[in-house]
């Protein structure tokens, strides 16, 4: 058997062991084990670097535990925006997304800018357009909002709530 | 954000990164996770790499190309090109991690902050591994 190898992240950031219960560090566990086991899935069988990193966000875009598709950060303006890119480092092809409000699965997105298109980088309706066109899932943009990350959004709120009001500015 | 890279039986290396940004982020702000040699960057021979953090920082640091070329042009290994590329982010202010895989498929984590969710498994490696703190 030929060698291969697949490594992931599922975000930075302050994680001090007292901040995850029990519970929520197995769920973790599970999610990022889940997302190597896709990716895991292809290599072993044959299949190519770029197909399996695709494999690989795709269930952690899914699991609303990680900041990408479901449950990802939600915008001051009460949106959620995902981005995403993937590059093939044999052909130095790439393709990337910007912006999107519709399209379920951004990696996806992505590698049909790549595999579909002459461009690199898509944006905004024009990416959510563009990705249906190719038959992507397309979800309301509630899909993607998460009570976790709501709560974020209102946390963030009572220490931003000066810069965002004006009038606000001196208490 | 979330982020993979692999090398394959074929010895291509492939990167990719998927995110929703930042928690109260302004409309239409865009971090480094779609910019190809920001967050996201793969070269054959050299490295492949998927960031994650303070996006800004990893704009301004061309973070992703620059661990490949601290790997081509500088001679270092994966582990040393990762993380020296995150202490010069660390360095003009910006947090988080990244992961970094090398021509023969040895991976490396580098963060600056306290932890960062990840794993890896290989062929010699088949038993998953994961991590979230940063002493695991």
């Amino acid at each position: 058997q030929k060698h291969w190898s697949l490594a992931i992240h599922g975000g930075a950031g302050v994680i001090d062991r007292g901040d995850l219960t029990p519970a929520k560090d197995a769920a973790y566990r599970a999610g990022l084990a889940e997302a190597l086991a896709a990716g895991q899935a292809v290599l072993d069988t044959g299949g190519t670097a770029l197909d399996a990193v695709e494999a690989t966000l795709k269930p952690l875009e899914d699991n609303p535990l990680f900041n990408a598709g479901k449950g990802a950060a939600i915008a001051a303006d009460g949106n959620v925006y995902l981005d995403a890119a993937i590059m093939d480092g044999g052909t130095m092809k790439a393709g990337a997304v910007a912006a999107l409000t519709r399209t379920k699965n951004p990696i996806l997105a992505a590698r049909a800018v790549m595999d579909k298109t002459h461009h690199v980088f898509l944006a905004g309706e024009g990416a959510d357009a563009f990705a249906k066109s190719q038959g992507l899932a397309q979800v309301d943009p509630s899909y993607f909002h998460t009570p976790e990350r709501e709560q974020m959004l209102v946390d963030w709120k009572k220490d931003h709530q000066a810069m965002i009001n004006p009038t606000h500015m001196y208490g | 954000t979330v982020g993979a890279v692999a090398l394959d039986s074929d010895g291509h290396l492939a990167a990719a990164t998927s995110t929703g940004g930042l928690t109260g982020k302004q409309w239409g702000r865009i971090g480094d996770s779609p910019l190809i040699g920001a967050g996201t960057y793969a070269r054959d021979g050299d490295c492949a790499v998927s960031a994650t953090g303070t996006g800004e920082y990893f704009i301004r640091d061309s973070a992703g190309r620059q661990v490949c070329d601290r790997v081509r042009w500088n001679h270092q290994d994966i582990e040393a090109a990762a993380h020296d590329t995150i202490m010069s982010i660390g360095s003009i202010g910006g947090d988080g991690g990244l992961i970094a895989m090398d021509a023969n498929g040895k991976p490396a984590f580098a963060i600056n902050d306290v932890g960062m969710y990840r794993g890896a498994v290989s062929s010699d490696s088949p038993v998953i591994r994961t991590a979230i703190y940063g002493d695991e």
